[in-house]
């Protein structure tokens, strides 16, 4: 039901009208008690930002700076409190990232300042707050973003991390390829049965399920870039730092599954639209070390290939990786110490850090580019399900 | 209204703050 007498559309100022004392409702039904997987399934992406949005605005309008304060200090204290609480889900951090981002954006776009104004239409110009300059609070908004981002990309990575090892690395896709395994090396995985094993299609099915999240929550675009080019990132180091560990990893044939799978996650980026966001590139050391396990090792012209093939590795990964390499084939030798050496020598001058395992912790700095909506406050109207019927369109 | 009209800049706490500003004290209490 709508929650107001209908009006025509051009009467509406774009604000809703609230009592002070039904701030605390106005959280509670629309931060803490509302389920992303819920009622707000069906709401337009960042509703709650624009309602949030459209209440302040009101109490701008009013010129109550105490109402302004309060209801900002509720609305961030709320989202933190929600993500205090249910911050392990992936669903309700990416709704309450791309709310927090809209609502920023909002705070932005209406904020009267000519830089971020540029795309607006004329009536978006009068809706511009007329009261109070919002800048110090987009700070604040600002750096609660960024700690939701930290969050979702911490229970990105419990999800996806145990699925790495076993779904880039241990489960062979390529039939034939590597039938003869190492001597003297056990699969690990070989005695449980199937079921309950990760596959490259368990990884590529868990991001299209975070994708469509993040999609069906409005998330900005660049956004969404940026959590790709994480979850790649999380994906080539771990499965490195694997490889760089065990000796049943280092073969030729892994290096011929790692180079599949890795096509495969790139396909997944092609798809999506998605190989500009830097993504592919953070899987460029883990695409090298399956190149050093698939080249000639041999004579000193594999030797000046290598060193200039592997400028995403540090020398204590490309000497690891060569002195775990372990013949699977009759046509495959043992790296000899003498070549081993020889890379060493022609790495020498390189100036890098010793380190030989990626930092699985990394996470990028984020940004928010400014993303302003098209949307006209004005026709935005409040469906029955989200208990608002306390607040009054203006 | 004036285009260009002079806003009142609204002082900010930090996040951290904000936080000791605690809304939901009546149901947080033991």
């Amino acid at each position: 039901h709508p929650v107001n007498i209908p009006r025509r559309e051009k009467d509406f100022q774009g604000m809703l009208e609230y009592k002070k004392e039904d701030e605390l409702k106005l959280v509670k039904n629309l931060i803490l008690e509302l389920k992303p997987r819920g009622v707000a399934v069906n709401l337009i992406p960042g509703l709650p930002a624009y309602i949030l949005f459209m209440c302040l605005r009101h109490a701008d309008y009013v010129n109550d700076d105490q109402k302004v304060r309060s209801l900002l200090t509720s609305v961030i204290n709320s989202i933190k409190k929600i993500l205090k609480k249910r911050g392990d889900d992936f669903e309700t951090v990416s709704f309450w990232l791309s709310n927090t981002c809209r609502f920023l954006h909002c705070l932005k776009q209406y904020s009267g300042d000519d830089q971020f104004m540029k795309h607006n239409t004329p009536k978006q110009n009068d809706h511009c707050l007329s009261n109070f300059d919002l800048a110090e609070y987009r700070q604040v908004l600002s750096d609660l973003a960024i700690q939701i981002y930290q969050q979702l990309i911490k229970c990105m990575e419990n999800i996806l991390q145990p699925m790495i090892v076993s779904g880039m690395l241990e489960h062979e896709t390529i039939q034939g390829v590597s039938g003869v395994k190492p001597t003297g090396l056990r699969k690990r995985t070989s005695s449980i049965a199937d079921e309950g094993t990760y596959t490259l299609d368990s990884i590529i099915r868990q991001l299209n399920t975070f994708h469509s999240i993040m999609c069906q929550h409005g998330t900005d675009p660049e956004l969404i870039k940026q959590v790709v080019k994480q979850q790649f990132y999380i994906i080539g180091a771990v499965t490195l730092n694997n490889l760089l560990l065990r000796k049943d990893m280092c073969s030729w044939s892994k290096g011929m599954q790692i180079r599949y799978n890795v096509s495969q996650l790139e396909e997944w980026l092609r798809d999506k639209n998605l190989m500009t966001c830097g993504a592919k590139e953070t899987l460029e050391p883990l695409i090298q070390a399956a190149q050093l396990l698939q080249v000639k090792k041999k004579t000193d012209e594999d030797a000046e290939a290598i060193c200039s093939m592997c400028n995403a590795l540090s020398t204590a990964q490309i000497v690891k990786v060569l002195n775990l390499y372990t013949p699977v084939n009759a046509f495959e030798e043992r790296v000899s110490v003498l070549f081993i050496r020889t890379i060493q020598t022609r790495l020498r001058d390189r100036k890098e850090s010793p380190q030989l395992l990626m930092d699985t912790k990394l996470i990028y700095p984020v940004t928010f580019p400014f993303n302003p909506s098209s949307l006209a406050l004005e026709t935005i109207q409040i469906p029955g399900s989200l208990n608002l019927a306390f607040l009054t369109r203006v | 209204r004036p285009p260009s009209r002079i806003r009142v800049l609204l002082k900010a706490p930090t996040l951290e703050e904000m936080e000791e500003m605690n809304i939901f004290e009546d149901e947080e209490s033991p």
